[in-house]
């Protein structure tokens, strides 16, 4: 989802 | 993970390696704004929090966990070890003008109104803006030692490697985070006129990078 990309960038 | 995401972290991660050995070896941390590097430590802890609530991948916390780890040393040597060496003089840039700011708008424009949804907002601003005190510093002095535009120039690359990333994830995962691209974009112009300077001046030889 978009919040995990969120966390997966750094 | 694409190239251009890769390719951003190591950037991330030789600028900050490069800041560190700099510090270390030349046993003085002149000419580094302790101001920038203490709100760097301040946008890695506000950010990884979410360290504790989601695993994303080993290489996603291991990363972080180095960020956070070398911020800290960073800070630690410039306002603990070399002290001494603390150009604080030149050091004067307000921070409150962007934590104020910078706090305000996490509150107003965020995901979710729930304390690590603002926090990481908040990080993703404050970043955008961490280096002004770096770059007062060097307008103020008028001068900066080559390997401290390294760090500038590495820093700024990785900056701009996100953007490309950005746009590469648009297209391919249809992935667009507003907040992120906004203040990453508005960070990476900072750097524009720097990378100009670098170009011109430190990429021919010059020891010192002089303002005009």
């Amino acid at each position: 989802s978009q919040e995990l990309v969120r966390h997966d960038e750094l | 993970m694409n190239v251009f995401r890769l390719a951003g972290d190591v950037s991330h991660l030789v600028a900050i390696i490069i800041l560190l050995v700099k510090i270390w070896r030349s046993k003085s941390c002149a000419g580094i704004s302790g101001k920038s590097q203490v709100l760097f430590a301040l946008v890695f802890t506000t950010r990884y929090l979410d360290l504790f609530t989601v695993f994303i991948s080993a290489y996603n916390t291991i990363m972080k966990v180095v960020f956070l780890a070398m911020s800290y040393a960073t800070v630690y040597l410039i306002y603990m070890r070399f002290r001494n060496m603390y150009d604080s003089e030149n050091d004067t840039f307000r921070v409150e003008f962007l934590l104020v700011p910078v706090i305000g708008l996490s509150f107003l424009e965020n995901y979710a109104f729930t304390p690590l949804e603002i926090l990481w907002t908040f990080s993703i601003f404050l970043e955008a803006v961490a280096i002004m005190p770096q770059l007062f510093m060097i307008t103020k002095t008028g001068e900066a030692e080559s390997i401290t535009t390294h760090y500038l120039f590495f820093l700024g690359l990785y900056r701009a490697l996100y953007i490309a990333n950005w746009v590469w994830r648009y297209h391919t995962e249809e992935f667009f985070d507003q907040i992120a691209v906004v203040s990453g974009v508005v960070q990476t112009i900072f750097y524009c006129d720097f990378f100009y300077l670098y170009v011109t001046r430190v990429l021919r030889g010059k020891a010192k990078m002089i303002l005009p």
